[in-house]
């Protein structure tokens, strides 16, 4: 039975890929078995990981065709113990028949419930919206970790997500559990960072990650050159943060 | 017959918001008059201009209630020149009713057609997606402004939006133009951006704005107290940057 965890917020930019790729690499090279799944049609799991060419199976017939099995979907990165489907959903055309498909949100759940069950983690990378692919990966979820800058449009936005986590919770996913707000692009040169960062801890306590995520330019170099943080550089402040964070994330929820 | 200019980016946190809000003041200022439209339901106009209350109508209506006029749903910020309609699709079941009732893609459109007449600019903040909200944008828009951070996972997602870009114009709107690609939070310090920058004016010329927008302090000091960098201080680089690509804007397009 695996632990299956959504990156989600409804802001933009603020690292959820970057999050889900290089905790799911964290795990991986900690021995566990990892699925990544790439649920945004940006597709930007691919370009973290350098696959150049286009996935010609993967998140859309996932979603919407059964009769592909997971097996015949997903890639691996050699070697690391991590498997992924990255999104093929590529034009608008899709978008618009994958809506249609994929009318109530379970259909991603239905299919882990099936067939995932011989990983740890199954990591879901979300877009930043509330619509029908995002809440999909919700229901489709245990927990969820809500990648947060510490910038004020970004809390702002944070506060109507939570209201639509909430309805989400109540309407289709009871279990749903938030394991926690991770700040993420945290420069404590700057003083609105370093204020907000403690304003969120002094009102939210231990749902804030204690590890946080510095603004660190070798996370954007490698995701530049197409690898996780941790393949680029292992003993980089970035590498050791999410190394960090999956040691956290083993303690707080008793995975091991 | 005022021209439409629409702010589209599929990838996240690019500078959409940051960049309709400020150029939207900046034609004000200059004396024109400016309606500006928050199609995202994020609501980051609101936040931007430090409006505390939710409002009871706003884009819902405009939407898909055409027996509310436009000047029922707009409000104005005091004396400067600019109107604006908020987001108030405040659940996910009212993101779900709207998704149902605005099927073509035209309802924005035909809003602005007919009772938008009396604007000089009309902006359009919309959410990073290439779902039917942004989609609408970009059929009633006369004109796109790309935001673009100067970091690789934007590159990649421009490149996909840019296919739906030429899919939305082939169907549904022939006439739209990209105004330009716009570089935002360029940190000349960096040496990726430095790159990116280059590359960009090297293969893309003149569809690249040669206004830049740097990443600059007093931009999300504005952002964070509610008001446009422009309002904030007029001095600044970030406002001189807003100022800068009005100009050009007007000059480009002869709006004058
Ligand atoms: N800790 C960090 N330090 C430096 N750069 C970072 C960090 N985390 C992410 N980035 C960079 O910031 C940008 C945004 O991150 P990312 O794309 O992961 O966010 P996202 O939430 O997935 O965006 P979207 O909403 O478009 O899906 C990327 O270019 C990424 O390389
Ligand atoms: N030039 C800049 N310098 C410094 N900070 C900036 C600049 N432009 C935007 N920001 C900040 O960066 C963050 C992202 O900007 P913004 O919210 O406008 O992007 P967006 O593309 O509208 O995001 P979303 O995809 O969530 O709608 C905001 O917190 C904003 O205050
Ligand atoms: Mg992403
Ligand atoms: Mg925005």
């Amino acid at each position: 039975m695996p632990s299956t965890i959504a990156f989600s917020s409804q802001k933009g930019g603020v690292g959820k890929t970057t999050s889900a790729v290089n905790l799911a690499m964290a795990f991986a090279v900690g021995g566990y078995r990892v699925l990544l799944i790439d649920l945004d049609p940006q597709g930007s799991v691919r370009y973290s990981f350098g696959i150049k060419e286009a996935a010609e199976r993967g998140t859309h017939q996932l979603l919407t065709d059964p009769s592909v099995p997971l097996r015949d979907l997903r890639m691996s990165a050699d070697g690391q113990g991590l498997d992924y489907v990255l999104s093929n959903i590529d034009t608008l055309k899709h978008e618009r028949e994958l809506a249609e498909k994929i009318g109530d949100l379970t259909s991603l759940k239905r299919r882990l419930d099936e067939e995932a069950q011989d990983y740890d983690f199954v990591l879901l990378d979300s877009p930043p919206s509330t619509g029908i692919l995002a809440l999909n990966a919700m229901t489709a979820a245990d927990y969820v970790i809500l990648p947060l800058q510490c910038e004020s449009l970004a809390i702002k936005s944070l506060k109507r997500f939570l209201h639509s986590f909430r309805e989400l919770q109540m309407t289709h996913n009871p279990d749903l559990r938030i394991a926690g707000i991770l700040m993420t692009m945290y420069n404590r040169r700057l003083a609105v960072h370093r204020k907000i960062c403690r304003q969120m801890y002094e009102t939210l306590f231990d749902s804030v990650f204690s590890t946080i995520i510095p603004q660190a330019k070798e996370i954007a170099e490698a995701s530049a050159i197409g690898q996780s943080v941790i393949t680029y550089n292992v003993n980089s402040i970035g590498a050791t943060a999410y190394i960090r964070l999956a040691k956290e994330m083993l303690d707080r929820f008793g995975f091991r």
